[in-house]
């Protein structure tokens, strides 16, 4: 039980934070549709 | 040290476009027949290192028709993309680039063109008009009536039709038939036509008209018939773009 809090613990900190608001970046494909999906 | 590959491309990065225009107007001033397509979405891109400042690039396009002919002198910018409602058609192509010191050229390119489904139109617009095959008896049969009702009251030269580019056919509430269709001037007056049609032959390359149709029949509840035909003028053919192929489609 030890072992895996630390482990928890540990990858709990490793976690990088995220600024409040973060919206993670768009796919970088397929692109934007310029007139309309068929 | 090898070179570090490139960067991946986003389908949206400024360089993408930038091949993706060059991609596009390579397509349109190599194709023969129907209509010029225009950039509808970057399906995907792909980057591969050659050396110093050389880079193969492999794009995935999505286009869609416009409802400028393949002839018209109309830039691509100016032209309207073909709505769902009237039946959009949708190109796929495949294109190899090549950027070579900031210059990027194609080296090959493969398309495939097709039209919306029927059941999309028709879950969305049960009366829209529906595209026909090109060889449709009715679509024929307007074309040659529109095409004979032109020739037969125009002021200018006689008009050989080139191909036809499209036809549709609504049945509700009237049963209309509607043709787009391309055609070239000859070197006979509409009344020296009625004479002796068969000398009158399109006009050579150098001094080549061609240009566009519409019309109309409507078969029920009344019969009515409209056409109208733009001829282009004489368009100076870039070298590199072959001739029109003058087969009659």
């Amino acid at each position: 039980p030890v072992t895996k809090r630390a482990v928890a613990e540990a990858a709990q900190h490793d976690k990088v934070p995220r600024p409040v608001g973060f919206v993670p970046p768009p796919p970088p494909c397929p692109g934007k549709i310029r007139h309309f999906d068929i | 040290v090898p070179a570090a590959p490139p960067a991946p491309l986003g389908c949206d990065d400024p360089e993408s476009e930038a091949a993706a225009e060059v991609a596009v107007n390579y397509i349109n001033a190599r194709s023969h027949h129907g209509y010029k397509f225009a950039l509808n979405r970057i399906e995907d891109v792909h980057v591969v290192l050659q050396g110093k400042g050389n880079y193969i690039m492999i794009l995935e396009l999505d286009l869609l028709e416009t409802k400028c002919p393949i002839l018209s002198p109309t830039p691509l910018a100016n032209c309207t993309v073909r709505s769902f409602a009237e039946h959009a058609v949708e190109g796929d192509c495949d294109v190899k680039l090549q950027k070579l010191n900031g210059t990027i050229s194609v080296l090959a390119s493969k398309c495939h063109s097709h039209a919306d489904s029927r059941e999309d139109i028709r879950r969305i617009c049960p009366n829209c008009p529906l595209l026909a095959r090109l060889n449709d008896t009715e679509v024929l049969e307007t074309v040659s009536a529109a095409l004979n009702d032109f020739n037969s009251k125009t002021t200018g030269p006689y008009l050989r039709l080139l191909e036809i580019g499209r036809g549709q056919i609504q049945y509700h509430p009237a049963h209309i038939i509607a043709v787009e269709f391309a055609v070239g001037a000859t070197n006979c007056s509409a009344e020296e036509a009625k004479v002796n049609v068969g000398a009158c032959q399109l006009l050579p390359e150098d001094q080549s008209n061609f240009g566009f149709c519409t019309g109309t029949v409507v078969k029920s509840p009344s019969q009515d018939l409209n056409v109208d035909c733009q001829l282009y003028g004489h368009q100076v053919r870039t070298p590199d773009i072959p001739l029109l192929c003058q087969d009659t489609s």
